[in-house]
């Protein structure tokens, strides 16, 4: 299992973008991306999970610091169009990233973050998964502290 | 834009499982986890998004047809230990992925995908991404449509 991470990455320059209770009906997500498509704003993470019996679910996204603020210009312009309660953000936030290969085939990758930055009392504020990485979002000032803890539970730095 | 895309993945044979109103406090995801890994279950997309302010949230994550029947029992017995609300599960789905290079730095790699699937009415279940994909969960009774319209949206086909 060690050997699958290669590294841990952390960004604290991503600022979070939550829209709560989007209609779960097709258009929605479409309606929030152009207008910053379209602005050439970069967008990181893309968390949407399951919407419960209500028909409408939350939908976070990460940008660049750089780019918050017309992000959220766009998205106020957008309300009617996209349909959304809340435009929440928060700058103080840092992405961890586990990065390495082989990850779909081990629930062991994740439950080794997960239960390492449990072990320091690091709160998870959102996860997203791909084949060759495991990211969350963490609060900013926890990052140093979950860098090192993570390159010790992976065994990255000669003591895992 | 076009040219990041290199390709369009499906996959019918995993199923969604869902755990409701986790609480969001350190350690939550990791009792989910650690008996999954222990079991050595492969887990495939895990999403979690920002909790609102009731301090808990939803964590859905995927696995194969075949590991599905022993994750919901490993997780029924898990219950007291996790706390969850209602754990829920879905077969019928299928994970499409838009896979390529440098998605990062572009909305509009998500926009053409979510706009793609939003005009042939397909509602998005979940979200997920990485820099070099960005994956959804719909019905698996849309997996066909969802890959055709995806290779011509972004020129795959030569279509586009
Ligand atoms: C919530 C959002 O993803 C919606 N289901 C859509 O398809 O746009
Ligand atoms: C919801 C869950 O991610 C919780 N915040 C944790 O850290 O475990």
């Amino acid at each position: 299992e060690q050997q699958l991470i290669t590294g841990i990455a952390a960004d604290k320059n991503e600022a979070k973008v939550t829209l709560t209770r989007v209609a779960d009906t097709p258009g929605s997500v479409a309606a929030i991306f152009a207008p910053l498509a379209e602005a050439a704003i970069n967008v990181d993470m893309i968390i949407q999970n399951v919407g419960r019996d209500k028909g409408e679910t939350d939908v976070t996204f990460t940008v660049p610091m750089a780019d918050l603020t017309k992000a959220l210009d766009l998205l106020e312009k957008a309300q009617d169009k996209v349909g959304y309660n809340r435009l929440l953000h928060d700058t103080r936030v840092a992405k961890i990233s586990a990065v390495g290969v082989g990850m779909r085939s081990n629930a062991g990758i994740a439950s080794t973050m997960f239960g390492a930055l449990a072990d320091r009392g690091i709160n998870i504020q959102a996860i997203t998964t791909s084949e060759i990485k495991v990211s969350v979002l963490i609060h900013e000032d926890e990052t140093e502290l979950a860098v090192r803890v993570l390159h010790t539970a992976y065994g990255l730095d000669g003591e895992g």
